[in-house]
């Protein structure tokens, strides 16, 4: 492999201008964003998509003649496409072409892509005939991946990706071959959105719910969006509460007057069902380890419930204030984590308790910047008693990881 | 067979493109035939071709192959 530049950050945006005339819109998207992902499964590096305005990394198709580009394509064989080393970001396909996707005709969108990610991400060609920076194309491959010498390039710039999913967590990866996606809502901003849930996973995972999105929180970083049907077949997006419950292994996710069960990403039998005996549009859920159970909250009440009795719930709702203390009304989300604390989510903020379900000092915290690892907000938005390290605004992450180290202290001092 | 002087002149366009070939900074602007030797080696040994330095078939219909538009880093003098 050659190296030929890097980005000073990991976490990319991205554009996608417009799209080949020989393809349905989905197929291309759906292709692109795989492209995408073969990078972000070997490198920890996160893609994250914007509909409007600048971005890091910007695709577009082009043919003979361009206004923003000074290199013209050559028509239908010969040059496919070209991009700029980082940290430029322009990613050029040449319209001209037959772009295709799962057939040996034409030339295939997904590899070429990918390969010229892999240029934007700052690898040269390699001298591997059989690799995907291989300058020449070699045709279609079903079941495609990375070469280990692209691995080993793409790994010589940003490091290994931290394997976040042991190996049993495999076969509930992703399915290679990308969902036809319905009409997604927009892609949400992990450091701006107020979440829809929160949820601590099977094996540990935490997931963290917007919109028609779900990404997963690891003290290393976030892992890549992904349409939460794309994961949980037949979930809807917009969600109100979801809750892993390790007594059962049930997954229940909420929305308006309906609930639903998954074990890890299968739905069980005969959901969803309709909410009957707690209200509908509940706002958030969590399983207590404690006592086992899973509390539901709404508004300013709460129902504790037993999944495996018949639970009484003639004295619900309860006043949540009356058992989690110090906690804001109407969260939208919470959860019990790992370290035995129970956490509410509330607009850009969040509170944590201890065992003793008392919200501790110095909360509510930022979410973006002690969660979803963002630039630290202006200090003004720093809440009063926080030990959260007050940092300049605007620092972008730096090679020298001064900010991502500050955040990751932070980070660690909330994970602790 | 011989090779007429368009098919030449589009190899060495190829070979300057794609980064087997270094514009002389001074001097007459035409190739040595020994600097067109040489990069033919190169782009032969990076294909994967035998490595005659002549024009031959096999070289000219590798360099017909769709591919990207980036240059190639395999000419270590060019590289440097």
């Amino acid at each position: 492999y050659l190296l030929l530049g890097r980005w000073r950050k990991k976490h990319l945006t991205f554009r996608i201008l417009n799209m080949p005339s020989t393809l349905p819109p989905h197929t291309a998207r759906a292709a692109l964003l795989q492209a995408f992902q073969y990078w972000s499964k070997v490198a920890p590096l996160t893609f994250r998509e914007v509909q409007a305005g600048w971005a890091d990394i910007r695709l577009s198709f082009h043919g003979r003649q361009s206004l923003y580009c000074s290199k013209n394509f050559d028509g239908p064989g010969r040059v496919l496409a070209h991009a700029d080393i980082p940290e430029l970001g322009s990613v050029h396909f040449d319209e001209d072409e037959l772009w295709t996707e799962g057939t040996y005709q034409g030339v295939n969108l997904r590899i070429i892509a990918a390969h010229e990610l892999g240029h934007a991400l700052g690898l040269g060609h390699s001298r591997y005939t059989r690799a995907l920076m291989a300058p020449v194309y070699t045709g279609y491959r079903p079941h495609f991946k990375l070469h280990p010498d692209d691995v080993a390039g793409i790994q010589a710039l940003y490091g290994k990706k931290i394997p976040e999913i042991n190996d049993e967590e495999e076969e509930t990866e992703l399915p290679t071959i990308p969902q036809m996606p319905r009409e997604p809502g927009p892609m949400p901003d992990p450091c701006s959105a107020e979440l829809d849930a929160m949820m601590l996973g099977p094996r540990g995972k935490t997931y963290a719910f917007k919109g028609s999105y779900v990404w997963t929180v690891t003290d290393s970083g976030l892992g890549p969006l992904f349409q939460v049907s794309a994961l949980w077949e037949g979930l809807p997006g917009n969600l109100d509460a979801a809750v892993y419950s390790p007594r059962t292994q049930w997954i229940h996710f909420f929305k308006g007057d309906k609930v639903w069960r998954y074990t890890n990403f299968k739905m069980s039998p005969g959901f969803p069902k309709k909410l009957k005996r707690v209200e509908p549009n509940l706002d958030a859920a969590l399983y207590w380890p404690v006592n086992q159970k899973v509390f539901l909250f709404k508004g300013s009440g709460y129902w504790q419930w037993d999944e495996l009795a018949r639970t009484d719930f003639s004295h619900y709702p309860k006043p949540i204030k009356k058992l989690f203390t110090g906690v804001p009304e109407q969260p939208s989300a919470a959860m019990s984590w790992q370290d035995g604390r129970v956490y509410f989510f509330k607009g850009k903020q969040y509170w944590r308790l201890n065992r003793q379900l008392l919200v501790e000092k110095g909360y509510p915290r930022d979410t973006a910047h002690n969660w979803m690892h963002c630039n630290p907000q202006t200090p003004d938005t720093t809440p009063s008693g926080g030990n959260t390290t007050p940092s300049a605004t605007g620092t972008d992450y730096s090679p020298t990881g001064t900010t991502l180290d500050t955040t990751s202290s932070a980070l660690d001092s909330t994970l602790n | 067979r011989a090779l007429g002087p368009a098919e030449k002149e589009a190899a060495v366009d190829y070979l300057l493109q794609y980064g087997y070939l270094q514009k002389p900074l001074e001097g007459p602007d035409d190739f040595r035939p020994e600097d067109i030797t040489e990069a033919l080696r190169a782009f032969q040994e990076a294909s994967e071709l035998p490595v005659s330095g002549q024009l031959d078939d096999a070289t000219r219909a590798r360099m017909r192959q769709p591919r990207c538009g980036l240059e190639d880093p395999f000419n270590q003098k060019t590289l440097k």
